[in-house]
């Protein structure tokens, strides 16, 4: 009587779209750009590539509102063998790993590439050269829906005279562009903010002028490095998971490779302490023997605490930079605080406060937020930092009274991003993640404190 | 240099448990309750029979914080030969139609499961007997996470003596009752509200008294039926879909079949007001053939609206009731919209209001949210709902000054609810909903203020 079936990933993602923020023509434009933005600028710096980015809105079919998004980029390209299936099949990628990207899900390219299918019938169009290739492959692709898997409309390859490397993707979407454009601007301008190493340009579809953004520092930052999971994150399955794919011969050895902050010394160390024979094969152990495990390994105090080269924080100085060049403030401090983690993962919290200048007044503190360097515009009351920002912090103990014109920047990153949803737009409430950002609001707020009583006094004395 | 992989369903949200609620222990003990007693309510009131739910918590290991989640139907029960899957494969289910559930992805039963595997390691426990049938199945099952196939750990059959049926779900996970108590408590509450032809019990783990809600109403409503899409909610990839899986030989009878609100007489002028010939074969169409059908069809404007019997609201009668037991107001009024329709999605926006009496008052309106039929109690500042009460609805005008003792429900059903996310608790801003939210909160507080205004002049009277 009840009829029994199952979904594909594409499927799934296709009828629920609006949760991955495809939601109506406006948003889905702006989520397009994003998805495609993030991807070309991962794929320059997890590489060392100083980024240049071209991003083209072209209006295609003013009566069926249809846009052709175009994202350009100089990164690392994609190997042809896999060029179907990182944009045509659903959860696959390259970023299911525990470093800091912006792309996690295996999913955003594919959701604006379903997008354009279901409202213009159009392919994507992909354009790529791998670095030390001398060949452009040229890919149409579609997603077969039902089956989640790719369908090659056309691929082209051609040699080239000179070397490059990098990547062009594009998509044809019905769009809305007059209610996404002044996201879409301030997406652009705030990720330029974020990554003062790369060239963007912008060319918007109506006839507005090209919006170029140089890049200020000629440095790229050191790329974060592939990290292993750290016990205090491990959970039984992952713990089966790993075992099944170790070739280590002792359980020791299998501790010492399989995870980060765990050497031998340690490994054998920690064993002995929770009655495990450090000698014996991971194969053997019982089903009783792996929850014992991992009770020990989430609850042993004395490993290292989680590594972070696996993050590559913003650094107060840009912090300071960006700031200081887009709001022309008056006070301008910044800190970035010291690692920390929550379930095993490395996380790092800055936070950047701007005051007074030309920042105009508003009744509340007006929040930047931004999580591995991706700026987020969408559901910020639901957003850890909002709450924190607006009912935890006391502003008038820090001589802020509203209105006031208060910018507050918070940036989370880390090797997991803990999103409310898979259309990255707020973050949810970790207990760890909350106290770190509440403190480093604090500790920048007593810095502008500073400021204001100082300039309050000079203001009382300049009176007599 | 990039690794790229494919993850199945199971592993996507393994890892990204904390979309769908799976955050921390306490959000997982109130999401796994959740998820069970909706699957157990739609077992019963899609088929018309009258509830009688059981929900247990037992503490059994208080050192690791194990806590033991039971949930028993009379619902018509789970054919054996899909209990694996509808229990062990993410993305499987019997809600995929459009009709009204509180069911909608195929996962929540799932994501409970996972998280009892992750966290303790052991498998759910289901026993049923489907409709009809005269023997009790029990089966033990896990999630095989990396081929997203169900793992059956263990099964039986027994012949039943008496006549029965109904199913019973059992998983063990880490928990936090004490942080999650008052939400499953006012969950439980809330569901009694909405479903006041339920008789629930409920046993907490701690040596509480035993909650029992007995079902106040004898009567079911009417079960909502399966109804087919709408012209206005097509796009090109559903037209293809519906088109190979039609055996219809002209294109007249292919919309009528395929389509609600199409007859044959209405397919006809139609397919020849935008130029197509009605008694081709569908399968003659080219790609540029269906995109113009997909225009037509979202743009015709002389398709009936989106039939509501796929829908089943509450009744003014049933929210009157509802407020009237939980609060003690001094004042509550209801309104039922008539239905409207987003996407070809028929909808239903009901709202009451209650004041004053025993509602305490507070600085802001207190929003009870439904979708479904399901209680909301998580991320309130996100719901469209709680945009239009606070921000949109002028409460001034309708003489309410705050602080004011004001509850608003607001509930919205649907053949698709839009939730922003896998786990259910807020509502995205669909422009439509929106708008039949403010209005039927406008409709009753319009009463509000009446009576407010009544008060006010006897009261002047009374001083004189
Ligand atoms: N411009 C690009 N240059 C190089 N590789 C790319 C580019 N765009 C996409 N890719 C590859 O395609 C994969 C899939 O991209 P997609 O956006 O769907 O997922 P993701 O970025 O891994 O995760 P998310 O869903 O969080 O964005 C990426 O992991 C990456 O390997
Ligand atoms: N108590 C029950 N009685 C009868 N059938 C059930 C019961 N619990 C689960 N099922 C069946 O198992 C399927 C899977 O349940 P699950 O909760 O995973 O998904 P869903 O309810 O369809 O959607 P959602 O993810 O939105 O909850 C259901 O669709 C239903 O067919
Ligand atoms: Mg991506
Ligand atoms: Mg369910």
């Amino acid at each position: 009587r009840e009829a029994f079936r199952s979904l594909s990933a594409a499927e799934f993602f296709y009828r629920n779209r609006e949760i991955a923020g495809f939601s109506n023509p406006s948003r889905a434009l702006y989520q397009t750009v994003r998805e495609l933005v993030e991807n070309a600028l991962d794929a320059c710096d997890s590489h060392e590539i100083l980024p240049s980015l071209y991003i083209g809105i072209k209006l295609v079919d003013p009566i069926k509102s249809f846009y052709k998004v175009t994202v350009s980029d100089n990164g690392i390209g994609v190997p042809p063998y896999y060029v179907p299936y990182a944009f045509g099949q659903v959860l696959f990628g390259s970023k299911y790993k525990l470093r800091q990207t912006r792309g996690m899900f295996g999913l955003g390219a594919k959701m604006a590439i379903l997008y354009g299918q279901l409202t213009t019938g159009k392919p994507v169009e992909v354009e790529t050269t791998p670095l030390g290739s001398r060949y452009k492959y040229y890919f149409k692709i579609m997603v077969d829906i039902k089956r989640n898997e790719p369908i090659i409309i056309e691929q082209r390859v051609r040699k080239l005279k000179k070397k490059t490397h990098g990547t062009t993707v594009s998509v044809t979407i019905e769009g809305d562009w007059s209610r996404a454009k002044n996201k879409v601007y301030e997406y652009i301008k705030r990720t330029a903010i974020a990554t003062p190493y790369a060239n963007i340009t912008f060319v918007p579809p109506d006839n507005s002028e090209v919006i170029v953004y140089k890049r200020v520092i000629d440095k790229i930052p050191p790329p974060p490095k592939e990290v292993k999971p750290h016990p205090h994150g491990v959970d039984i399955e992952m713990l089966k998971m790993l075992i099944s794919s170790s070739e280590a011969s002792t359980l020791k050895e299998f501790l010492a490779e399989s995870f980060q902050s765990i050497g031998l010394i340690t490994a054998e160390r920690f064993l002995r302490d929770i009655g495990f024979d450090p000698n014996m094969s991971p194969e053997k152990l019982t089903t009783e023997g792996i929850k014992a495990l991992v009770s020990g390994l989430k609850e042993y105090k004395d490993f290292k605490p989680p590594r972070t080269d696996a993050l590559s924080p913003l650094g107060e100085e840009l912090i300071v930079a960006g700031l200081r060049s887009v709001l022309e403030p008056e006070f301008v401090a910044a800190t970035t605080r010291r690692p920390s983690a929550y379930s095993g993962h490395p996380f790092i919290i800055e936070v950047g406060i701007a005051y007074g200048g030309k920042i105009p007044s508003k009744d509340e503190p007006q929040l930047y937020r931004f999580a591995n360097k991706i700026p987020l515009l969408y559901d910020e009351k639901a957003d850890v930092s909002w709450k924190i920002v607006s009912n935890v912090i006391d502003w008038k103990a820090y001589g802020v009274e509203f209105p006031a014109p208060l910018v507050v920047l918070a940036h989370i990153c880390s090797t997991k991003v803990p999103y409310k949803g898979v259309g990255k737009e707020s973050i949810a409430e970790v207990p760890e993640i909350e106290k770190e950002i509440k403190n480093a609001i604090r500790e920048v707020a007593r810095k502008l404190r500073t400021y204001i009583l100082k300039k309050r006094r000079e203001e009382e004395l300049r009176k007599k």
